[in-house]
Order: structure tokens, then C-alpha cells, then sequence
């Protein structure tokens, strides 16, 4: 059958930091094409087309729903693949090679994780499932 | 064809979306 895309509306402007992202302007309509676990979401908008931040988007259609998963206290397993820096108060600063659980899978690509009894957000796009090779 | 998405984290959510009531 046909590919049919979500449509999606910018909440905030948004000024594209690389080539393969798209600028937004608020109220701009876009079709969703994929949308990764990491927060970016490939959109197409008109003859434009690139990622973008999926925390910039909400739906045009049921804009009060809520797509994200709910919350696993009991935490999964994941190792951090890259160091982060805590830019903001309620984000964790780690290493590389760490094990830690993921909480909460939020869709805009930041996760809610436990080390150490400590919570915090911590960028998904530097975690991979405990147990895999890289 | 669908390129690479950025290697970075995106940016935290808008201050927009965090007025939302949950």
C-alpha cells in the first residue's frame, strides 16, 4: 500500500548546526520519514528535506497525545559508547565505557538514566545495549 | 536516499515544548 507520513508541526524555530539538518520556523508542516531513537528525525518539508530535532515537533493531528514509552524503574543495561559533559543542571556527566540503566526512553533523544543511585538526562545517541559488540 | 543523522545529540527540548503541561 502507500507510504503514508505523519505530519508534524515546528513548536519553535530551529537554525540547522550541519548540512543534513533542516531549518524550521515555527508553524512550519512537516512529513515525517524516519525517526531515529537518537532525537533526530528525518522530515521532509516541501522540496526541502533533513534532520531534525524531534523535540521541535508535535503532532498535527492529535497534538496532545503522548507517544513517549512510560518509564522502566527497574532499569535496562547500557553502556555509554562516548564521554559526555553535563551542559545543563539535571544531565549527567560521564565516561566512556560505563555501565549505567536507562529509565526512560524519551523521544526527543534524551534519556533518563541511574549510575550510582544518581538520575539524570544523558544523550541516547551516546548509549548502546549492554552486551553488544560496537 | 536518506542520509547519516548528525553524529551530535540534538539540542535539549525548546522552551516551548517544556510550557506543556504533563
Amino acid at each position: 500500500g502507500p507510504i503514508i507520513l505523519q505530519t508534524y508541526r515546528a513548536i519553535a524555530d530551529y537554525a540547522k548546526s550541519s548540512s543534513t539538518e533542516m531549518a524550521l520556523a515555527t508553524g512550519d508542516v512537516v512529513d515525517v520519514v524516519e525517526k531515529g531513537e537518537s532525537g533526530w528525525w528525518f522530515c521532509q518539508m516541501k522540496t526541502k528535506r533533513g534532520w531534525v530535532p524531534a523535540s521541535y515537533l508535535e503532532p498535527l493531528d492529535s497534538p496532545d497525545e503522548a507517544e513517549d514509552p512510560e518509564p522502566n524503574y527497574a532499569g535496562e543495561p547500557y553502556v555509554t559508547i562516548k564521554a559526555y559533559t553535563a551542559l545543563l543542571e539535571d544531565e549527567l556527566t560521564l565516561q566512556e565505557g560505563e555501565n549505567i540503566e536507562v529509565i526512560h526512553k524519551l523521544l526527543d533523544g534524551w534519556w533518563v538514566i541511574r549510575k550510582d543511585d544518581v538520575t539524570g538526562y544523558f544523550p541516547s545517541i551516546y548509549l548502546q545495549k549492554a552486551g553488544q559488540d560496537i | 536516499t536518506i542520509k547519516q543523522p548528525p553524529s551530535n545529540p540534538p539540542p535539549r527540548p525548546p522552551v516551548e515544548a517544556r510550557k506543556k503541561p504533563s
